[in-house]
C-alpha cells in the first residue's frame, strides 16, 4: 500500500 | 480553485502581512501574542512538509513559501528585533497545555498514521485553536488596538471562507476532509465573538474595549 495523501490546500 | 479558496487565502495573507507591517511600522508588537506566532510557525512548518516531497503547483508553493517565511519573520521581530516591547506578562497562556493534547489527538484521529500525515493532522489541529493565547491576551487586557482587530478579523475569516469552499467542494467534486472540516468549523466558532466586536465596534470607528 503505497498511497499517500495529497493535501492540495494551504 | 474557487472563488471562496482564492478569497480565503488572499485573507490569511492579508492577515499575515497586517501583522508584519504594524509591527515593522510602529517598531513594537505591544498587545501581540508571541505564543500563539510561535504556533502558527509551528502549524506552517508542520503542515507545509510536503514542499519537500510533493509538487502541486506554483501558486501553492509560492504562497506556502510566503506564509512559512512571514511566520518565522513574525516570530523573529516580536521574540528577538523588538523584544524590548513585547508584552510577556499579559501572554501567559500556557502553549504546552494546546500541544500535546494536541499531539495525543493527531495520533490517534488521522486519514493514515504516517509521519507525514500525523503532521499534517496535527497541524490542522493546532491551527484551529492556535489563537487562543492571542485572544486570552485580549482579554485578559480588555482592549486590542485597531490594526491588531484587523489582523484578526483577516485572520478569522480565512477560516470562514474555507469552509464556504468545502461546502463548494462537496457538491462540485465530491471532494470533503472531515478533519479539517471540523477543525476549520471549531476554529470560526473560536472567532465568532471577536466578529461580533469587530463589527459592532471597531467598524463603527471605536477601539475594540470588552466591557469590565
Amino acid at each position: 500500500r503505497e498511497f499517500t495523501f495529497i493535501h492540495d490546500e494551504l | 480553485m474557487n472563488l471562496f479558496r482564492l478569497a480565503g487565502d488572499v485573507s490569511h495573507l492579508l492577515a499575515i502581512i497586517i501583522l508584519l507591517l504594524k509591527i515593522w511600522r510602529t517598531r513594537s508588537c505591544a498587545g501581540i501574542s508571541g505564543k500563539s506566532q510561535i504556533l502558527f510557525a509551528l502549524v506552517f512548518t508542520t503542515r507545509y512538509l510536503d514542499l519537500l516531497t510533493t509538487f502541486i503547483s506554483f501558486y501553492n508553493t509560492t504562497m506556502k513559501v510566503i506564509y512559512i517565511g512571514c511566520s518565522y519573520a513574525t516570530v523573529w521581530m516580536i521574540y528577538a528585533k523588538f523584544k524590548a516591547t513585547y508584552d510577556s506578562n499579559h501572554d501567559t497562556f500556557r502553549m504546552e497545555f494546546l500541544v500535546i493534547p494536541i499531539a495525543a489527538l493527531s495520533l490517534l484521529v488521522n486519514h493514515d498514521f504516517a509521519p507525514l500525515e500525523i503532521l499534517w493532522t496535527f497541524s490542522i489541529y493546532l491551527e484551529s485553536v492556535a489563537i487562543l493565547p492571542q485572544l486570552f491576551m485580549v482579554s485578559k487586557t480588555g482592549e486590542a488596538e485597531t490594526i491588531t482587530s484587523h489582523y484578526l478579523f483577516a485572520l478569522g475569516l480565512y477560516r470562514a471562507l474555507y469552509l464556504m469552499n468545502w461546502i463548494w467542494r462537496f457538491f462540485a467534486e465530491g471532494f470533503f476532509d472531515l478533519i479539517a472540516i471540523v477543525a476549520g468549523l471549531v476554529q470560526t466558532i473560536l472567532y465568532c465573538d471577536f466578529f461580533y466586536l469587530y463589527i459592532t465596534k471597531v467598524l463603527k470607528g471605536k477601539k475594540l474595549s470588552l466591557p469590565a
